[in-house]
């Protein structure tokens, strides 16, 4: 969903 | 992950260790902005805030766990450790933050994903992470003599996003629909602020004379 999305990174 | 992403995450790893090995070894902080130390610990606490709720991988963890660690970690020996203190420049070191935190604070709360609070605290900490490095660039301005670790530290700070930037120009054409606005545009104004630091930076390196910001 949208916050997977978002949020791989570091 | 890619190439681009693996050496920002690394450069960034580097330059907390440089400054770490700074503190650490001669006891000294002087030309480190506590300020800007203070205003990443708050970064990082308000960017991981979903540490154990959303696991993207052991790599992303353990990161996550030495960013936080060793921000605060540095800001503890700013602050109680006596002969780290003692070399803090408290009198240069005057950069009122509350001026960058509260303007990122209100634009996350417009600007964001979703309006709820691990994502605008998220959101806070991309655009707080752009201008946290401020103070740093003013007290180095104010800082005559800047040592060379210290140099070394703000040079890797701003190489870590650059790297970022082309992390995500790769992503940009080898992931379909990868679109980051507000990721972008945030890395985008960070490495921009580091623009003339790079320039002086790289000067003083081919000249090999002591690195000077004008004030």
């Amino acid at each position: 969903d949208i916050d997977d999305y978002y949020h791989d990174e570091l | 992950m890619n190439v681009f992403r693996l050496a920002g995450d690394m450069t960034h790893l580097s330059s907390i260790l440089v400054l770490l090995l700074k503190i650490h070894t001669i006891k000294s902080c002087a030309g480190i902005s506590l300020k800007t130390q203070e205003l990443y610990a708050l970064v990082f606490i308000t960017r991981y805030l979903d540490i154990f709720d959303r696991f993207t991988s052991i790599y992303n963890f353990l990161m996550k766990l030495i960013f936080l660690g060793s921000s605060l970690s540095i800001v503890w020996y700013m602050r109680r450790h006596k002969a780290v203190h003692r070399s803090y420049d408290k009198d240069q070191d005057t950069f009122r933050y509350q001026f960058i935190v509260l303007p990122c604070l209100l634009l996350a709360l417009v600007i964001n994903h979703k309006l709820t609070f691990k994502e605008v605290m998220w959101t806070f900490s991309l655009y707080l992470e752009a201008v946290a490095i401020l103070p740093q660039l003013v007290l180095l301005q104010r800082t005559r003599n800047i040592d060379n670790l210290t140099g070394q530290y703000v040079f890797l700070l701003g190489a870590y996003r650059a790297l970022y930037l082309l992390n995500w120009v790769y992503r940009y054409f080898t992931e379909p629909g990868f679109v980051r606005w507000i990721t972008w545009i945030a890395g985008l104004v960070q490495t921009l602020l580091y623009a003339d630091f790079f320039y002086y930076y790289i000067l003083s390196w081919k000249n090999n004379v002591k690195l000077e910001l004008p004030a």
